[in-house]
């Protein structure tokens, strides 16, 4: 089953 | 002081009925540029971005930049006090814990201000960089919309592949599976009834369903969504606000593990 991926992983927090 | 004015007031409405079934409070930004927000859902997984520019408005009013933190549910029991074709006055000053929002109907006979509190919310700005992405499909959103809400009733995900051939949705579940194909169609005399796919690279990508269903409640701002994919990165769903801006929701795809 794929995972679900989190946006965080994508973009930094600024 | 922070002022702004909407004759075509149903917009406002719009645009919170298609934020509240992902993002419980929200920051609103407020500044010269505009009226803006960017909040994540509670599990972070999707994000929306909204901007109306202050050029958008009839009146837009800020000293200062600032935020108001809002309940969106708050906000939207609020704008059910104000008809479709009501005029939207926004204010608040500052240092104060509330903001107001004025109702005029188009004939002026009729007043409503309601008054609602801010809320202090701890909200991670995420920096979204402008990025190229390697498919790019423009199709009615009316299309989308029942795209989606067809899938949904037989599958929790919709993979969504671009080719040369057009885009694909499709999605697996316990009853069957069912995949719907939409070809390039730019001949239609009606631009809205188009659909555009530009790519440089086939592009294959799987996301909830659950999430994508929610972006399309913005289905009435735009007779048109932009559907922006590259591999492994999260897809960008875009509404344009004609003369305004624009409702953005990101969503991170599934990984296959």
């Amino acid at each position: 089953v794929p995972k679900q991926g989190s946006l965080a992983a994508f973009y930094t927090g600024n | 002081m922070f002022e702004l004015r909407l004759v075509q007031g149903s917009l406002l409405k719009r645009v919170i009925d298609a934020i509240k079934d992902l993002v419980n409070d929200a920051n609103f930004d407020c500044s010269s540029t505009g009226f803006s927000l960017q909040a994540m859902d509670s599990s972070h997984v999707a994000l929306v971005a909204l901007l109306l520019r202050s050029e958008g408005f009839e009146h837009f009013r800020c000293d200062r930049t600032f935020s108001m933190g809002m309940s969106i549910a708050n906000m939207a029991k609020m704008l059910k006090c104000a008809s479709n074709d009501d005029i939207i006055t926004i204010k608040a000053d500052d240092g104060t814990d509330t903001v107001t929002f004025m109702f005029e109907s188009p004939s002026q006979d009729k007043i409503s201000d309601i008054e609602m509190k801010l809320m202090d919310i701890d909200s991670d700005h995420l920096g979204i960089p402008d990025a190229e992405y390697e498919a790019i499909v423009r199709m009615p959103s009316t299309e989308f919309g029942s795209i989606c809400t067809s899938l949904s009733t037989i599958g929790d995900t919709v993979t969504i592949a671009v080719s040369k051939q057009g885009v694909t949705f499709s999605t697996k579940g316990d009853i069957g599976s069912g995949n719907i194909t939409c070809r390039q169609n730019s001949s239609t005399e009606k631009p809205e009834e188009a659909t555009i796919i530009e790519m440089k690279e086939p592009v294959v990508l799987t996301f909830a369903l659950k999430y994508i269903t929610t972006f399309t409640k913005a289905t009435s701002l735009s007779s048109q969504v932009t559907i922006s994919l590259s591999s492994d990165m999260p897809v960008v769903v875009e509404y344009k606000i004609a003369e305004m801006g624009h409702i953005r929701y990101y969503l991170a795809p599934k990984i296959e593990e």
